[in-house]
């Protein structure tokens, strides 16, 4: 795909 | 009506294993995914390239080749340069508002560290809180990390564009009505008695079987994606039993069983186009050897191609556009959370440098 993947940004970072 | 709110709460080690799982199976379905598309548009080229299929229909040397005049419905029915122009428009004032989110959070942070500093400088050791800059580390490098990702939508536009100036004109003219079509299109005297001749009924057999590979091929795309199945009970028990959870192990297995089958019909379908295709280069060598060629058909054909690759444009153009709109409109909601927990920060330092200014003052 052409445009960056924003999967990794979707998933809410639990530890923080 | 008890509903019980932590019927989902799983431990931590199983909520990373799902997240690590999930992006795996979600990288092996974009692979599969890919591969066919990458193929689809591989064998539009070749077709577009040899002028196939118009050049099997272009009996008249002066009429519209039925495929072409089947691509000019599909890509107008779609909205035409119009659709597309729009949704280029648009990126610009998209990109625009994702920056000025992003600015306007770091920018809080900006400010309220230079309050910060200047009140440890007046207050030197006194002003005993940790320096804001400390505490701003990680929201900042998840804003270096969200310009980035900006960056690369800034290039991914660029292509876009760049794509769309080659292409626009030979898309206005597949949209114009069929008159204007067949006008813009030289004409070349008749192609002689091809019609009957064997080779065109083989090349004609073999993009109907081509036709076919790419029907299955989307049959294939939906049932991959519509697989799904959950492995909480799997890392759940793993984590009784074993005291841990082996990850990847039991994700690959299962993926295996789950995908494996799909993995053949992949590469099956992509190697039935592999051969057809090689099939049909040489047949479309014997073919143009048959055909006249002289300097109006191979001009007629020149403007054929183009044709017939602009509506292949135009569909890679749109589904670009379509996923750089729903790229930017994502992007803007995560970057909204990021503004908030900005704000919320800043807010909460804000209440505290005022608290410790009272206590300084008073003492």
């Amino acid at each position: 795909s052409l445009y960056p993947s924003l999967e990794d940004l979707k998933v809410d970072k639990v530890m923080r | 009506k008890f509903s019980d709110i932590f019927e989902k709460m799983v431990p931590m080690l199983v909520q990373q294993s799902l997240s690590i799982s999930n992006s795996r199976k979600g990288e092996l379905v974009n692979r599969l995914v890919g591969s066919l598309r990458e193929a689809t548009n591989l064998c539009n080229g070749v077709l577009a390239s040899l002028n196939l299929p118009a050049a099997l229909e272009d009996l008249s040397g002066d009429s519209v080749p039925q495929s072409i005049l089947e691509k000019s419905r599909a890509v107008i029915q779609q909205g035409g340069l119009n659709s597309i122009e729009q949704l280029i428009k648009d990126l610009p004032e998209l990109l625009l508002r994702n920056r000025e989110i992003l600015d306007e959070s770091l920018k809080i942070l900006n400010d309220e560290e230079t309050t910060d500093n200047e009140l440890r400088a007046k207050f030197s050791q006194r002003w005993n809180r940790t320096p804001s800059g400390d505490l701003y580390k990680s929201l900042r490098a998840e804003g270096g990390n969200f310009r980035n990702i900006l960056d690369k939508a800034v290039n991914a536009d660029q292509v876009v564009k760049e794509r769309y100036n080659t292409h626009c004109e030979m898309i206005a003219l597949l949209c114009k009505p069929e008159d204007q079509l067949c006008a813009a299109i030289p004409s070349a005297n008749p192609a002689k008695t091809l019609q009957g001749s064997e080779v065109v009924n083989v090349l004609k057999a073999q993009l109907v079987q081509l036709d076919e590979i790419k029907r299955d091929r989307e049959v294939l795309e939906g049932e991959i994606k519509a697989v799904t199945f959950d492995m909480t009970t799997k890392f759940l028990t793993a984590l009784v039993q074993d005291g841990a959870i082996n990850e990847e192990a039991l994700s690959t297995g299962e993926l295996d069983t789950r995908y494996g089958a799909y993995t053949q019909r992949v590469q099956q379908n992509l190697r039935s186009q592999e051969e057809i295709l090689a099939q049909v280069q040489t047949s479309h060598q014997e073919f143009a050897a048959l055909k006249q060629s002289n300097a109006e058909a191979s001009h007629r054909e020149e403007v054929l191609k183009k044709l017939a690759s602009a509506h292949d444009s135009y569909i890679e153009i749109s589904s670009n556009l379509k996923e750089g709109t729903k790229f930017y409109n994502d992007l803007t909601e995560i970057l909204l959370k990021f503004q908030n927990k900005c704000s919320d920060i800043v807010f909460a330092r804000k209440t505290e440098r005022e608290e410790l200014l009272k206590d300084l003052q008073q003492s």
